[in-house]
């Protein structure tokens, strides 16, 4: 079955509080470019698949989802 | 592993520690266990050496907080985040912070974290290492539920802070090794209660047999008590008082569960004894009479606990008034009305009331061997 709309918005928010918290993804809420936000985020969760060994896909599916509710440490895993 | 950027790192051997207050989901005594263990993780693989303080500024200052706690990142409530620390550094440098929201635990649990793993994970990050890809590795992001006993620091992890520290400099030939529990040739060098747990001492080895738990646990004496050195010539428990003194050469100490109480170690001459006396072989309390035995040489002496003197007539031959133990005494140990003398591998079982030898048996015979 797909996904539910509103479960979709909330991995989708939950995804980018991760990847802001640990990967230093920074969502551009100004710009005209919905792309330049989706491929940034695409690039952050290539970059968080890598770390944790997972297929490197760069799309925010179940496997990469799961590890990102796992409970884990505060500090970031990438730097600026 | 990885370390932060430009590589931060304590520029001394000795860093300070301090908890500033305590979750209300363990014990104070299991949280400072789980503390001192994490930071004995760290001790075994560097020369670094973890001194706890009770007020003042430490360079890892410890704290349990929810929500925003006055710094970067604010805690999330229960799961997420459970906890994170800065790297080494002046102010909130080497700080660790642990979420309140969750559930800490002692041993690995369903139902919550353990301290002792988290905090050791967190330390990491005060010392100056960052998050390994490594699954399995004690710097890997990801909280990993595992069993703890026995828990030995990843090798992943023990590279990472031996880039950063030197590793510690120990001739392995000299490091002694924890002999087996059912070792037919096992001799301790002090025995005592604590809390109805018994713990035995060997070198800087601790055997530790508990009810509240089947099997034998192992440990080093300074994932108890970290700024005591092995060795101890001997130990016992006044229960009434919560308190155990541990001695070694002329010195003794009184701890309290995980705390060193102040204002030791103090010389044994203190407690009666004259200068020759250099050191103790053995001491065991009987809580019905309020006395404590040591035992030197041949002799011993009659302490009374309530008076906190030594009785007159003493020291007195051991083979006078304890019929069968007619050698020096390595160990004593009190239990439901009998005293058990360690000499080498036996164990000699008295009875106190009776005055009566009743047993002779392996100094192994307390680990189901």
């Amino acid at each position: 079955f797909p996904v539910v709309p509103e479960k979709e918005k909330e991995d989708i928010q939950l995804a980018k509080q991760y990847l802001e918290n640990f990967y230093d993804f920074k969502e551009e809420k100004d710009s005209l470019f919905k792309s330049k936000n989706l491929d940034r985020m695409s690039k952050k969760i290539r970059e968080m698949q890598s770390f944790f060994g997972l297929e490197v896909t760069g799309e925010l599916n179940r496997r990469t989802l799961d590890m990102m509710k796992q409970p884990r440490c505060g500090i970031p895993d990438v730097r600026s | 592993y990885s370390t932060f950027p430009h590589s931060p790192r304590w520029k001394k051997d000795n860093v300070t520690y301090r908890i500033l207050n305590y979750t209300p989901d363990m014990l104070q005594a299991d949280v400072e266990e789980a503390i001192a263990k994490a930071f004995q993780l760290w001790s075994s693989v560097t020369p670094l050496r973890f001194t706890k303080l009770y007020s003042g500024q430490a360079d890892i200052m410890i704290s349990f907080a929810s929500g925003f706690h006055g710094d970067f990142y604010s805690f999330d409530g229960p799961g997420g985040t459970l906890a994170h620390a800065y790297p080494p550094s002046s102010g909130i440098g080497g700080d660790a912070h642990f979420d309140e929201d969750e559930n800490w635990t002692k041993f690995t649990t369903y139902n919550g974290y353990n301290l002792f793993l988290v905090a050791a994970h967190e330390l990491g990050h005060s010392l100056g290492l960052g998050h390994s890809n490594v699954f399995g590795a004690l710097m890997y992001p990801i909280y990993m539920a595992r069993d703890t006993r026995n828990y030995r620091l990843p090798q992943d992890d023990i590279d990472g802070i031996q880039a950063l520290y030197e590793p510690t400099q120990i001739t392995p030939s000299k490091t002694p090794m924890r002999p087996k529990d059912c070792d037919p040739h096992l001799s301790f060098d002090a025995i005592t209660t604590l809390r109805g747990e018994i713990l035995f001492f060997k070198d800087i080895y601790v055997w530790r047999k508990s009810p509240y738990f089947s099997g034998i646990e192992h440990d080093t004496i300074s994932s108890f008590w970290p700024s005591l050195a092995g060795g101890f010539d001997a130990a016992y428990e006044v229960d009434k008082k919560d308190r155990v003194i541990f001695f070694k050469d002329n010195q003794y100490w009184a701890v309290s569960g995980y705390r060193i109480e102040p204002g030791f170690p103090r010389p044994i001459q203190n407690l009666g004894f004259s200068t020759s006396v250099r050191k103790i072989d053995a001491a065991v309390h009987d809580p019905n009479t309020k006395k404590t035995y040591f035992f030197v040489g041949q002799k011993y002496w009659s302490f009374n606990e309530n008076t906190q003197s030594m009785e007159r007539g003493y020291p007195r031959k051991i083979a006078a008034d304890f019929k069968g133990i007619g050698h020096r005494v390595d160990a004593a140990l009190q239990r439901n009305g009998h005293f058990y003398f360690f000499h080498g591998s036996k164990q000699y079982e008295f009875d106190i009331k009776n005055k009566k030898l009743i047993h002779i048996t392996k100094s192994y015979s307390w680990f189901n061997c």
